[in-house]
């Protein structure tokens, strides 16, 4: 059990930050396992991140004496600034993140299945892109199966194909085939079941 | 393991039997706001064993059940089915050698919710254990449900841990 | 003291139910005022809407016996569906509904200053212009000051006046002054610091 | 009364002094991820007397001054001023006359926060109060900061209750 997680989580850690800093264009991002009660400790310090001497503390991660009780601590620093907690990234760079760490794990163990419902809400158009260029690229290497639920036109134009949810009927919910127009607009195909 | 397919009928605003294919590589679901998008990711969570009605944005589980419009009448019971390929043979017994998996789960209003595996009635324990293997069950972190993208940031590093469990 | 309340409950009530329609372009939405014990009962046996007999249920709200004590009870129901509990709205539902609530306050009160942080993001283009012309609408009747803070071209496209935020200095924030160009994009504006 | 201008100096990322023009209609505010956006409705509820650092999306009330960045050392300030446009002298007393208000509040590392108005230090309740009556302070129904616009569907009946006492 220990070998086989502590195997997990270099690899994971490894993925984290080269996933990070391909959405962040830069920066640095990586994980710790820490001891449970020190986390409790870090957290009221206002822990991931207080010090201002980054190279040092990551350096010596404090390695939690059973790795089976651990808990999984980030620290992420954004091109060009300091690390700091968490909390202090901004929203889109909160998801930017998540995203980094959910796909560290993917690439790990590619799960049967995976569902993103408006993921790319908090997202500038940039980071769209960056975030669609993943998840294509994750569908592509592991051979995964990905559904975004999306109102972006960007992530709408990135996907292989894409199935409509309408109410005709009002509050009746059927499944149509759509394909995207050049402005942008969907439009539904002839036929209504999906195919 | 791959999901195929996800099969609903009488499921939130899903009343119609509905089959919605799932297929390789990336999937865009699109459409108007309140149409039904967010209902399929909880019809996923739900088949595989969701136990509380809170993660499927309800006061009650019942209320998953089709309730009516101004047109039609309310339904006693919702069914969804998913479907799973396992020719590769890696679903644990006794289903490593069957290539195709269907798991049903079933509600019917005042009595609960059932389950079965292609056709055989199962406890929900069953369902469940077979989807913690295969993608980390209803809680996935490969789930990630509307305006909670940013949550594994906020959670505690304990609770983060489940990700760790499911790369080994 | 109870007075002024009962009256602003019914302007605010009117305000909600009229840009509630709007906004969803039909559907009917109202307030009630429930005794606070009660509310409790409510929302355990599923409240807000529970009642397949909407009609009978409206017409006869449990006043509550103090209006001072009182909890504000929402129903919406959108176009052609059933009255149903608020949590069972989709995350746009939900933001238009609350969208109409703040601004049926607003309407009766209007206030020296109002920010919006990207309260667009969970709409679809449809229901993006509805609540531009929302705001536009109710800067220019109240005469008040709105901030939307958005990613959102629809949005941009509709403000008087549109401010950047840029970090050319990595991890610096600058006020800048920026133009809508015609295909969507953002412009700086020469000088640099804004008007 | 008419919110006319906030002025920043090392507040979180705004580390330069910085005019924020507040003018009639509808004023976007537009920028890439991480760039500032949400500091701007930070700083405001912050010289509207907030007291909650996690408001402030922190995790002490000092993390809101400038930590520094790759090239540039922290601060051991910060300031916010807000100013008021009183012409239509509806603000309370001792304020009903003045025709311009300008409320400023300042922090420093390991000594905490103190605010003043036009100039002339006051305690911190004294600008809540103005703030309450102007707009319902801090945590005005009307300052909907990011991701939390659904919170007054998800909230309780009697939370809700703040919105009617804002109308009367
Ligand atoms: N038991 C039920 N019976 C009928 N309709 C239901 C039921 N439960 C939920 N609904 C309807 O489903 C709709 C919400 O669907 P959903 O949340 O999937 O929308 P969505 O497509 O995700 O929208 P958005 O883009 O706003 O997130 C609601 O309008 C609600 O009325
Ligand atoms: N005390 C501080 N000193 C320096 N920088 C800070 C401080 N506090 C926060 N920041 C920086 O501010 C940035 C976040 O800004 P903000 O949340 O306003 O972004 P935003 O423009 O709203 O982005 P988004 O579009 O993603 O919501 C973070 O990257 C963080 O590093
Ligand atoms: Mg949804
Ligand atoms: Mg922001």
């Amino acid at each position: 059990g220990r070998e086989r997680l502590r195997q997990a989580f270099e690899v994971v850690d490894k993925n984290f930050s080269e996933i990070f800093t391909r959405l962040f264009g830069g920066g640095t991002a990586h994980l710790r396992l820490l001891e449970v009660e020190e986390n409790e400790e870090e957290e009221k310090k206002g822990g991931e991140g207080e010090s201002k001497d980054e190279a040092a503390e990551a350096a010596k991660p404090k390695e939690s004496k059973d790795v089976l009780e651990a808990g999984l601590e980030i620290m992420a620093r954004p091109p060009g600034k300091r690390l700091q907690s968490l909390g202090l990234l901004s929203g889109g760079e909160q998801t930017l993140t998540a995203l980094a760490l959910i796909f560290a794990v993917f690439l790990a163990n590619a799960p049967p299945l995976c569902v993103l419902d408006e993921a790319d809400a908090p997202l500038d158009d940039i980071n769209v892109e960056r975030f669609c260029r993943l998840i294509r690229d994750v569908c592509k290497t592991s051979g995964s199966r990905i559904l975004v639920i999306t109102h972006h036109p960007l992530t709408m134009a990135r996907t292989d194909r894409l199935f409509g949810v309408t109410m005709q009927e009002r509050g009746i919910s059927r499944l149509v085939s759509v394909d995207l127009q050049s402005d942008g607009g969907i439009r539904e195909r002839e036929e209504q079941q999906a195919v | 393991m791959r999901a195929t397919q996800l099969r609903l009928s009488g499921f939130k605003s899903f009343v119609e039997p509905t089959e919605i294919p799932i297929e390789d590589g990336l999937t865009g679901v699109v459409g108007p706001n309140g149409c039904g998008k967010s209902n399929i990711l909880d019809a996923l969570c739900w088949v595989m064993g969701e136990a509380s009605y809170k993660n499927m944005r309800a006061k009650s589980m019942e209320d998953i059940i089709f309730s009516g419009t101004a047109l039609r009448p309310a339904h006693n019971h919702a069914e969804a089915t998913l479907v799973i390929d396992n020719s590769d043979h890696k679903a644990r017994a006794p289903y490593r050698d069957t290539d195709t998996i269907e798991v049903t789960r079933r509600i019917e209003r005042d009595s609960g919710s059932s389950y079965s595996i292609n056709g055989r009635p199962v406890l929900a324990r069953e369902a469940r254990v077979l989807f913690a293997d295969m993608i980390g069950g209803a809680h996935s972190p490969f789930l990630v449900h509307q305006g909670r993208i940013a949550q594994l940031i906020s959670a505690s590093p304990k609770e983060r841990r489940i990700l760790l469990d499911q790369a080994a």
